[in-house]
């Protein structure tokens, strides 16, 4: 089952 | 102030309209080196970021950095009572609460001008570091666009994978399954018409379906596309806006849970 990531999860909040 | 002027009028708008589904409200950076925006969509899923260069208008003027905060589906309207070929003016005042747009006809015979109310707008920036991309296609992106809207119509995720065979896109749905390759090409009469692939190693990631398609709005802005994937990283779709800067759209794999 795959799930859908958030863009945080790769970047940084600047 | 900010004054900015646009003979080719038409591609503001073809920029708004590519995104302003994914993003309603956005603030606009404003530099002496052109205008910036990054913002992600609500859910948080994908990322869109554009660049116009002040270089790129035909007269560019901004005094001090300013953010104007912007509704874009209203900016939108506004565009709609602009003409295909006019020419369009942008001005800000430093302090002011709204961003006035002029539209003048190719003979300069019929001047509309609007103002648009200006918002202050919370928004998060996320820094984007250079990467190293496992593989970089570049193809036509009416292509582009075929390719994520025939497969909607499998399913709603695309596995994209990039091997020495290719890059593949395959869908799964109830209906059944699709697969459409893609294989460098080098014969087409202009060059943008190719498919270039270069890997550096394999890759394979999934995404939904329904933002790609939506990055497809940006077709009309250029006549190629450049897909970078990255091992267990957002795939970056890039639209360059000739002799203006560029749109760019980040999404977020689908991970397994």
């Amino acid at each position: 089952k795959s799930g859908q990531s958030r863009m945080e999860s790769f970047f940084q909040v600047l | 102030m900010f004054e900015a002027r646009l003979i080719q009028g038409s591609l503001l708008k073809k920029l708004v309209d590519a995104i302003k589904e994914l993003c309603t409200e956005v603030n606009w950076d404003i530099s002496n080196s052109g205008i910036n925006m990054q913002s992600m969509d609500g859910s948080h899923v994908c990322l869109v970021a554009f660049n116009l260069r002040a270089d790129g208008f035909d007269h560019f003027r901004c005094d001090r950095p300013l953010t104007l905060g912007i509704n874009l589906g209203n900016l939108a309207k506004i565009l709609k009572c602009s003409g295909s070929n006019d020419i369009i003016t942008m001005k800000a005042d430093d302090n002011g609460d709204t961003l006035t747009l002029m539209f003048e006809s190719e003979k300069q015979d019929r001047i509309t001008d609007v103002d648009l109310k200006l918002m202050s707008i919370e928004s998060e920036h996320l820094g984007i570091p250079d990467q190293d991309y496992s593989a970089e296609t570049s193809m036509p992106s009416s292509e582009y666009q075929r390719i994520v809207r025939d497969l909607s119509s499998i399913g709603d995720t695309v596995n994209i994978s990039a091997t020495k065979e290719g890059i593949k896109f395959s869908a799964m749905g109830d209906i059944g399954t699709a697969n459409i390759t893609l294989r460098q090409t080098s014969s087409a009469d202009k060059e943008e018409e190719n498919v270039k692939i270069e890997m550096k190693e394999p890759v394979l990631l999934t995404f939904a379906l329904r933002y790609l398609n939506n990055f497809a709005k940006a077709t009309p802005l250029s006549s190629t596309v450049q897909v970078f994937l990255t091992k267990d990283l957002p795939v970056q779709v890039n639209y360059n806006i000739q002799d203006l800067g560029y749109v760019k759209y980040y999404l977020a794999p689908k991970i397994e849970e």
